[in-house]
């Protein structure tokens, strides 16, 4: 057989390294591209929301850049004289529109401690926000889980549903911490 | 130089003036109306006079928004903010001068004159790379590729709104900030490749460059810089110097070849060639994803049909897409003629002794042989093949593609090269193994044929070597690589499983029965 | 091999490594809701 890298014991040397060194072998062997945060089974052009080489997820759809008159733009010279955000005075559908488009920052994580205080609670594995739908009577309650009919905000059609649930609570988040310089 | 005396403190006042002017609270109108005045004030200030005082003035106004981005950065390195940095804070002064020099262009002359737009853009953007050359040469390591990717950021979004104005030049726009990516690539500011790569890989670029842009004028252009792209990385990567730096880079070019796989395949199977011609060796999955791409309107045939006709397949004796320009990749020289006389005569056969001689490189440390010479050589000589087999009104199969000017050449590189030039070649062939088109089928049975008739069992195992190394590979694979592995397993003329090198080590055995198993 | 050009690309490619483009970087200024990156809880939606 040939006796150096250009036959098959030196593929054959090469795969064994890949235990040792991964770096020699990334290049050849290569890495799962499908875990490169971009969704190649999407059906729509992947470059539009690019958020670049860097990044590990598309933009949000406030990242995009898009004619808008200038009236509608905040000038510098006035910002710092607008009102804070105060996500207390803000009703639940803007406070849901923060959470879900916000990905990343700091106001995901600052209207998910609204929705707290709101009575809404976040099932870390279901992925969505639940509460307590009024007037609909607990049908089991022990001290780890509870089941009954609730509201879960479901972000696709954008509404909230009832459902009944068994709704474990060690699933669902505690308070939402911000950040300690937010 | 011999700058006007007061001319630095004049620019630096109307800039000031500038931001003042944005800062109040503005409609569409107002801006327009604003700038206009503000336009009368330069024109007071004799900014406008002259060309030379225009450049000048861009030139220091530049320099004013690289100082202040540096000033800032080496503020909050001294006195770090207690919270995070909010980064607009190094913006403004860089948008706030783009804004007006894209007013200063948009409102240049009336529409229908653009060449004192493009002028003042053309000024303006070698402005910016001139003081990135210049910065990045003094800085050294000190380098920040801020400001920079800011003013060249921002004046292309601003240059690519959906205005009449930029609408009649945007072919010339686009041209312009190419050409300045080119002046200012990798190997010319390593210290701005990241920036760099952020830019060429942009939404609004891409968009640009390769969607909207009518005819696909733009795929060249963006062919150049990718290319570009794969010179930077090819040092590195060849001789597998991964340090972090570079697998930044590397994982980077990734994810951008393959938003172009996903959205753009058409665009590497045309230039799937230039590419393939600068990416190392090494650098397999890489190289794959280019070879993956197919036209989006091509339906590929599952590779592992059982019984699959690769050669009744509608495509199999189409071209592929790209034309490629053999003056470019093979220019005329006396070893031109003289191949293009051996395939007219297949005569004299001193051609073939001294084949090995014109591919080999002398006095180069770590190459020996001219891969892009190679590269070119195989893909003439069997493009040249296949017009030859269809001039005789046949079809090129195992026979027809045997006994001729073109084989002999390939059996030539296959028997009188060493292992080195024998790997090279290979991939050149295997360069070529794509989605169905007459190309992949042709060098497809040219690689079976080099296997059934090789005159020793090293040629054969260093065949197979060049195939598995590019299945091992994370996906994505080429069809035409499937689809040549596949034949070489199953039909049972090339004796595939006999060979000693299919059961020298546990792994490769396994290897070869695991690809087996999922082909059959 | 690298020769010392390449080292000397590769002392550049570093030192920009230590200070990579931000994503803001490549968006128009955002004043009023400026990008405010913070590590989300990971079982909140990423995208």
């Amino acid at each position: 057989m040939i006796p150096n890298q250009f036959g098959i014991v030196g593929l054959l040397t090469f795969i064994r390294a890949a235990e040792t060194d991964p770096s020699l072998v990334s290049l050849a062997l290569g890495q799962d591209l499908t875990a490169l945060g971009l969704n190649l089974n999407s059906p729509d052009n992947l470059y539009l929301t690019f958020a670049g080489p860097w990044a590990d997820t598309p933009c949000r759809p406030q990242d995009l850049d898009y004619h808008v008159p200038p009236e509608y733009l905040i000038n510098g010279s006035i910002r710092e004289k607008l009102a804070p955000l105060r996500l207390s005075r803000y009703k639940e559908d803007l406070l849901f529109y923060l959470f879900y488009c916000f990905v990343g920052d700091v106001l995901q994580i600052a209207a998910a401690a609204e929705l707290y205080n709101r009575e809404w609670r976040y099932h870390m594995e279901e992925k969505v926000w639940i509460s307590q739908a009024p007037g609909m009577p607990m049908v089991e309650k022990t001290t780890t889980y509870e089941r009954g009919t609730y509201y879960f905000f479901d972000a696709h059609n954008w509404r909230k549903v009832a459902k009944e649930f068994h709704l474990d609570y060690s699933k669902l988040e505690g308070r939402p911490q911000l950040p300690p310089h937010v | 130089y011999d700058d006007p005396p007061g001319l630095q403190d004049k620019t630096e006042n109307l800039l000031r003036e500038w931001r003042n002017v944005l800062l109040s609270p503005l409609t569409e109108i107002e801006i327009a109306q604003n700038f206009n005045l503000y336009v009368h004030r330069m024109n007071m200030n004799g900014i406008l006079k002259s060309d030379d005082m225009i450049t000048r003035f861009f030139r220091i106004a530049t320099q004013k928004c690289i100082e202040n981005v540096y000033q800032l950065l080496n503020d909050d390195r001294v006195n770090p903010p207690p919270t995070p940095v909010k980064k607009e804070k190094y913006y403004s002064m860089c948008d706030s001068f783009i804004k007006l020099v894209s007013l200063l262009i948009k409102n240049t002359a009336d529409s229908g004159n653009p060449t004192p737009k493009l002028n003042l853009l053309n000024k303006i953007l070698g402005i910016i790379a001139g003081w990135l050359l210049t910065d990045h040469e003094e800085h050294g390591s000190n380098f920040q590729q801020l400001p920079y990717h800011r003013l060249l950021l921002v004046l292309f979004l601003d240059m690519n709104m959906a205005e009449p104005v930029l609408e009649t030049i945007n072919y010339q726009v686009l041209t312009a900030f190419c050409h300045t990516l080119r002046i200012i690539r990798p190997n010319n500011a390593s210290g701005f490749c990241y920036a760099w790569l952020e830019l060429v890989a942009h939404r609004a670029f891409i968009n640009r460059v390769l969607a909207v842009t009518p005819q696909q004028k733009g795929w060249g252009m963006y062919s150049t810089l990718l290319i570009d792209l794969f010179k930077y990385l090819d040092p590195f990567l060849r001789n597998t110097e991964l340090a972090a730096p570079v697998m930044m880079l590397y994982k980077g070019t990734l994810k951008v070849l393959l938003v172009l796989l996903h959205d753009f395949p058409e665009f590497l199977c045309d230039y799937h060639y230039g590419f393939c011609d600068e990416i190392p060796p090494n650098c397999i999955q890489m190289r794959n994803l280019i070879l993956s791409a197919f036209p989006r309107n091509m339906r590929l045939p599952d590779p592992f049909t059982p019984n699959l006709k690769v050669d009744l397949l509608a495509e199999i004796s189409l071209p592929p897409r790209a034309v490629i320009n053999y003056a470019t990749i093979l220019p005329s020289s006396q070893f031109k003629k003289d191949l293009d006389a051996y395939l007219k005569a297949r005569a004299p056969v001193t051609f073939l002794s001294e084949l090995r001689s014109n591919m080999q490189v002398l006095n180069d440390p770590g190459r020996r042989y001219n891969s892009q010479l190679m590269n070119a050589v195989v893909l003439y000589v069997g493009t040249q093949a296949i017009a030859h087999i269809r001039s005789k009104g046949q079809t090129p199969n195992m026979s027809t593609i045997a006994h001729s000017a073109h084989m002999d050449i390939f059996q030539n590189f296959t028997v009188d090269f060493d292992f080195e030039g024998r790997y090279l070649f290979l991939n050149a062939i295997a360069n070529q193994l794509r989605y169905p088109n007459s190309h992949t089928h042709y060098f497809s049975c040219c690689l079976l044929y080099l296997f059934a008739e090789a005159n020793s069992e090293a040629v054969q195992e260093q065949i197979t070597r060049m195939l598995l190394e590019r299945l091992i590979v994370n996906r994505p694979h080429p069809w035409g690589l499937l689809v040549t592995f596949i034949e070489l397993i199953k039909n049972p003329i090339y004796k595939f499983w006999t060979h000693e090198f299919v059961h020298c080590a546990p792994e490769i055995k396994k290897l070869f029965e695991s690809v087996a198993r999922s082909c059959i | 091999p690298l020769n010392s050009e390449h080292q000397l690309q590769f002392q550049m490619m570093e030192a920009a490594f230590y200070h990579m483009p931000h994503p803001s970087d490549s968006e128009r200024t955002r004043l009023y809701l400026p990008r405010n990156i913070c590590q989300t809880p990971i079982y909140y939606n990423q995208v």
